[in-house]
């Protein structure tokens, strides 16, 4: 149950930070689809974590805070999301005993 | 394809426009490889 919240309460701050990016990449819109890619590529586990909500409202508070490096909080997302995508951690798994 | 008007960065601040860049370098590389 408190996955669950935890999950329904990083999609609510994933969905804040693309809609506040939104209106500051409009020159490349492409930025914000590669970032739900890679979040819709990630671990479940990963996605309802408290690691995942802490560092999401880590940058969502920065990026209200500082609209100049919009981009720097974009960026810092998609390397965590990446860290954690899906294929990966399967692939790790097998690997180790 | 990646819009030529994104390369014409006029970012003030350089992290930024680093930061930009880099995601950039990772969607043309994304789309070359996919």
């Amino acid at each position: 149950k408190h996955s669950h919240v935890l999950q329904a309460e990083n999609e609510r701050l994933f969905t804040e930070f693309v809609e506040h990016c939104s209106a500051l990449t409009q020159d490349c819109p492409e930025v914000l689809t590669f970032l739900q890619t890679r979040h819709a590529k990630s671990s479940p586990d990963f996605l309802s974590s408290v690691e995942f909500r802490n560092t999401l409202g880590r940058c969502l508070t920065r990026a209200q805070a500082n609209r100049s490096k919009t981009f720097v909080y974009i960026n810092e997302l998609c390397t965590v999301l990446k860290q954690h995508a899906a294929k990966k951690r399967q692939i790790l798994a097998k690997v180790e005993p | 394809e990646v819009s030529r008007v994104c390369e014409d960065d006029d970012d003030d601040d350089p992290e930024n426009r680093i930061a930009k860049k880099m995601l950039l370098a990772q969607i043309k590389s994304n789309y070359s490889s996919g």
